[in-house]
Formats: C-alpha cells, sequence, structure tokens
C-alpha cells in the first residue's frame, strides 16, 4: 500500500478505460492462438481494409475442448500442435497443456501482427523466425573511445 | 463513403505500385524515398502532437540509420500519395477492420507497406520518461512490419512480439540490421574523405596516452566509426559542422595528419586550400603556432602539389604525403618542403595491381591509413582497395610493395554508414 495517494484520489479510482480480456481457460488461449496464427497463418495483410471475418474455424474452437478447465489437457491434436509451437519459441517446457507459464506468456503486452501471416502473393506461410542467438560477424581489434550515448 | 472507398482503391493501386517481390517471396518498398504522416484525426490523447512527432521521427531515423530507405514527414500531399500513416485510436478505430482490445495486451499493429495503428488505451510515454510504455520502442518494432519484417523470437530484437520495458539506449542490433538490409540491401555510395583522428589525452594516472577514432565524410556530413563493434555510432550521421569547427562545411577533399618525431601536425584539404586543426582544442586554427592564418593556399604551403586534389594520406614509413590527382600520384617530403624527386607518377605503378585489370586507375575518392588494420585502402565510388601491407607480404612473399589487392565492396568491411534524409538531420 501507498503511504500516500494523490489529492484528487486519481490513482485509486478505477479506470474508465477499457481493460483487455485475458487468457484465462482453454477457450481464450485458443482464441489467441487463432488469432496470432498458431493454429493456421492469418490472412494479415488482407484485412487490412475489409471488415472483421468471423472465425471460420469456430468449429475448431469446441473441438477438443469438453471442459474449458485448465486441468483438463485440450483434446484436438492441432491445438495441442499449436500450443508447443508456441510453448517452443517462448521458452517454455514444450508440454502442449495449457499451464500458468503459458498463460502468463500469452497474456504478455504484445503486438497485434499476427506471428505467422500468409503473404498475398506467397501462399507459403511467412513464419515466426528463432534465430540463433549466436551469428557470425567478423571480428575486429581497435583502439576507441567507449560509445557516447546517442 | 463513396469518396473514402476511391481513396482507399487509390492507395490500394498506389501501394502495390510501391511493392517489389524479391527472389525469396519477400516483398519490399522498391522505391528510396517513403512519406509518412500522422493521421489528423488520429492523435495520442496523452502525448502532445510535438512529443509524438518527435518520436516518430527518431524512429524513422534510426531505421534510416542502417538501410538505405530514406524517410520524410509529408503533410502536403494527396493522402493517397502517403506511404505510411500513423495514428491512434480506441476500440474500433481510424476505419481499421482490427479493432483494439483496451488497455493490456495489444499495443499497436502495422501492415505491410501500409499504416500503423496504436492503442490510445495504453498509456505511451515518450523516451524522456521512465514510465508508462515507450512510444518509440513500439513505434520502431511497427515501422519494421510496415519495411516487411515479421516477427522474430530472439533475445534483443526489436522484432520481437512482446513488449518488453526499455532499458535506457535501445538500438537496432546485427540481426535486426542485417535481416532489414537482407530485404533492402546495405548502404553504399563513395565518401570524401575516410580517417582517424589521433589526439593526445592523460589517463587517470597523469600518463599520456594516445587515442583515436575512424571518421567517413561524406557531403556535409559525417559518421563516427566503431571498429570493435562493427557499426557507426549510434545517432550518427552528424552534420561536418558541428562536429569539425572552423573548416569547410562539406565536400571535404582530404584529411591529412603528418606525424614524425618532430612533427605533430592535422590537415583539412579542400579545393585550392587547407586549414591547420588544431586537435587539442579539436578545432581549425585561424592562426598557428608559427603565425600562418587559415585557409592557407595548397600551393602556398605544398609548393608543386596542384589543386584540387582528389585525395591525399601521410605514410610514416616514408615520411612523405601522398596527394592524389587524376591518374597520378604526388609524394610530398615534409622534412624538404617539396615533391619528391621523379614525381608525380601514375598511380598504377606506385600501386601496381596484384589482380590483372582490378584496379581504380586515378581519380580515387579516398585514401585511408587504418590503424585497426594497420592498413592502407584506396576508395573509389562504393569499392575499395587494399594496399598490401608488410604482413601480408610475409604471408605472400609474391605481392609486389604497395600491391593493390582485389577490390571488396566498402560495405562489405565498414558496415550500416547510412544517410538520413535531410529534415531528420536535426531532430
Amino acid at each position: 500500500e501507498k503511504l500516500f495517494h494523490t489529492r484528487d484520489q486519481s490513482d485509486v479510482q478505477s479506470s474508465s478505460l477499457q481493460q483487455a480480456e485475458l487468457v484465462t481457460d482453454l477457450i481464450s488461449a485458443q482464441q489467441y492462438l487463432v488469432k496470432y496464427g498458431w493454429t493456421e497463418p492469418v490472412a494479415w495483410d488482407l484485412s487490412s481494409t475489409r471488415d472483421n471475418e468471423p472465425l471460420k474455424d469456430f468449429t475448431l474452437m469446441q473441438e477438443g475442448i469438453t471442459d474449458s478447465r485448465l486441468d483438463e489437457p485440450p483434446k484436438s491434436p492441432s491445438l495441442i500442435n499449436a500450443l508447443k509451437r508456441f510453448q517452443k519459441l517462448n521458452n517454455l517446457p514444450t508440454t502442449g497443456r495449457l499451464d500458468d507459464a503459458t498463460i502468463n506468456a500469452m497474456n504478455k503486452p504484445r503486438c497485434g501482427v499476427p506471428d505467422n501471416q500468409i503473404t498475398k502473393t506467397n501462399p507459403e506461410k511467412q513464419e515466426t523466425e528463432k534465430l540463433s542467438e549466436n551469428k557470425t560477424r567478423p571480428l575486429n581489434n581497435s583502439s576507441s573511445d567507449p560509445p557516447k550515448i546517442r | 463513403k463513396k469518396r473514402f472507398l476511391d481513396l482507399l482503391m487509390t492507395s490500394d493501386q498506389y501501394r502495390k505500385e510501391q511493392e517489389v517481390i524479391k527472389e525469396g517471396g519477400e516483398k519490399a518498398f522498391n522505391k528510396k524515398l517513403l512519406k509518412w504522416r500522422m493521421i489528423g484525426e488520429g492523435y495520442s490523447s496523452q502525448l502532445s502532437i510535438n512529443e509524438q512527432r518527435y518520436v516518430f521521427r527518431l524512429a524513422f531515423r534510426m531505421w534510416s540509420e542502417v538501410m538505405p530507405l530514406d524517410f520524410e514527414e509529408d503533410n502536403t500531399s494527396p493522402i493517397s500519395q502517403i506511404d505510411i500513416k500513423l495514428g491512434f485510436g480506441r476500440g474500433r478505430h481510424l476505419g481499421c477492420s482490427q479493432a483494439f482490445d483496451g488497455s493490456g495486451q495489444e499495443f499497436a499493429h502495422a501492415w505491410f507497406l501500409g499504416d500503423i495503428h496504436f492503442d490510445d488505451d495504453e498509456h505511451f510515454t515518450a523516451p524522456s520518461s521512465d514510465n508508462g510504455i515507450s512510444l518509440l520502442k513500439v513505434a520502431v518494432h511497427e515501422i519494421g512490419h510496415v519495411l516487411g519484417l515479421s516477427h522474430i523470437y530472439r533475445t534483443g530484437s526489436i522484432m520481437q512480439p512482446n513488449y518488453i520495458p526499455q532499458e535506457s539506449g535501445f538500438e537496432l542490433d546485427w540481426s535486426d540490421r542485417k535481416a532489414v538490409q537482407n530485404l533492402y540491401g546495405s548502404c553504399e555510395g563513395p565518401f570524401d574523405t575516410v580517417f582517424d583522428w589521433i589526439r593526445k589525452e592523460r589517463n587517470q594516472f597523469g600518463e599520456l596516452v594516445v587515442r583515436y577514432n575512424t571518421y567517413f565524410f561524406r557531403d556535409g556530413w559525417y559518421w563516427m566509426y566503431e571498429n570493435r563493434k562493427n557499426r557507426t555510432r549510434y545517432g550518427d550521421p552528424i552534420s561536418v559542422s558541428t562536429g569539425w569547427s572552423g573548416i569547410p562545411t562539406q565536400n571535404i577533399d582530404a584529411f591529412v595528419h603528418v606525424w614524425t618525431w618532430t612533427k605533430d601536425a592535422s590537415y583539412f584539404f579542400r579545393g585550392t586550400q587547407f586549414w591547420h586543426y588544431d586537435s587539442e582544442n579539436d578545432r581549425a586554427y585561424a592562426e598557428d603556432t608559427e603565425g600562418k592564418t587559415y585557409p592557407r593556399l595548397i600551393s602556398e604551403g605544398f609548393p608543386g602539389i596542384p589543386s584540387p586534389i582528389d585525395t591525399a594520406f601521410f605514410d610514416r614509413r616514408t615520411q612523405y604525403i601522398y596527394f592524389f590527382k587524376g591518374l597520378q600520384v604526388y609524394a610530398y617530403d615534409v622534412h624538404r618542403d617539396r615533391v619528391v624527386l621523379n614525381f608525380p607518377k601514375r598511380i598504377v605503378d606506385v600501386f601496381p595491381a596484384v589482380a590483372a585489370n582490378n584496379h581504380p586507375k586515378g581519380n580515387i575518392n579516398a585514401a585511408y591509413y587504418s590503424y585497426t588494420h594497420s592498413s592502407l585502402f584506396l576508395f573509389k565510388g562504393k569499392e575499395f582497395w587494399k594496399v598490401a601491407n608488410d604482413k601480408d607480404r610475409r604471408q605472400n612473399p609474391s605481392l609486389p610493395y604497395n600491391g593493390l589487392l582485389p577490390k571488396r565492396k566498402t560495405s562489405e568491411q565498414w558496415f550500416d554508414i547510412c544517410n538520413v534524409h535531410s529534415s531528420l538531420l536535426k531532430l
């Protein structure tokens, strides 16, 4: 608890801003995975000027989810695979289960552009890259001053 | 609605004309100058317009510093001619098909070759603030999408999908630079002069130490190159007038550092004149310790040397200044103050080609002795030739003295020396 609040108590008043819905269960997790292209690539560029199309794979949303409780593992192979892909790229244990760590990763603030997209001219999906940490770069030895801040 | 649709179609058509498909299927802009504008009805409700503009200018400049594209704010052309529009909105916003979700989760989105939208329900802040969400970092990320980059799951990449609070002084790292250069190529182009600037300082023990930094000059601006990090200093280029007091503000022909046991003098050359530079005080002498006033005519300071010159360098082995002009090179003896006997000579004779038909011949842009590489380099256009040094000749005794090794692209040795649009030189 803070010792002092602002004089007009604006810091304790509930924000009038709409709060984004968090991922809390299998259904919202699947929505996340579908939205950002983890189940199948999203045609993001094609959607830039059109109205939102309803999610085509609503059956996919229901498939394999008999219970949205977290302790029930997903039964849909596609959902399990999508979860595993997501977990792998986020350096999480690839369990295929919606555990707390995976939920936390999904609830991190992020960019709205899907991670996996279909481009207009290239029907093959444009996959999010995971690059190796060690990129080859030339080595030089020199003597110079440390850089100043921009 | 009809007018809006007409604008959309024109805009889409314009956009199609601007894109090109690369070999690997990636798409990129096919022009060198991109125009951007802040959407009038989409200003942030939390930042002033000037703050927003400053952040976007800086964000565009950060990309421009590492790739051959320039960005210019354009508030006058028809909207259909604007390449990138930026705006803030909440929920359903700006005619966009993708609604924002309120505070948290999604911060922004962007379209390839298109527009950038920021969620106005988020607490974006300017770089001067330690709190909130860095608008600069998010903007740099979204511009990356506009340029054609996807999300990258790599620590340190600006294209990570998740927002990571900005550590102080974030910049585009090596891999991000190469990713965008894979789409747009590396920055190339001739330089006016290249040199290592040496100065003496006292360390914390009072000992005299010698330090140097490497500089590339082109037109009216320059870059400091950090050899250990294979890139230019963050925030460069800077205008010559800002960093080098008292010399011409553009188109420098040469920098020469005469350094012997008895002499230590730095000179800038341009046109028919030269300036003596006071490295200790970091400004050109109006009058030096010998009572000579500057600028002086090259013909007076270096009798027998023509002007203007193409470039020059000081050779510490021979203690001659080599002046290049056209197809010829002049050697000037700094102790005898005269042109060395039997000079001028043809450049191809003094610096013979190692590989047949692989020689700049003449009209050299810059001659640069690098302390980092312990080698002399001759630059012309987008390429350079390294002069074989003692180490090269020990490894390969067949190399001729001062032989020019086969040319290479400058951008493959010194990385990311990129122009920015003139409107971004000062933020």
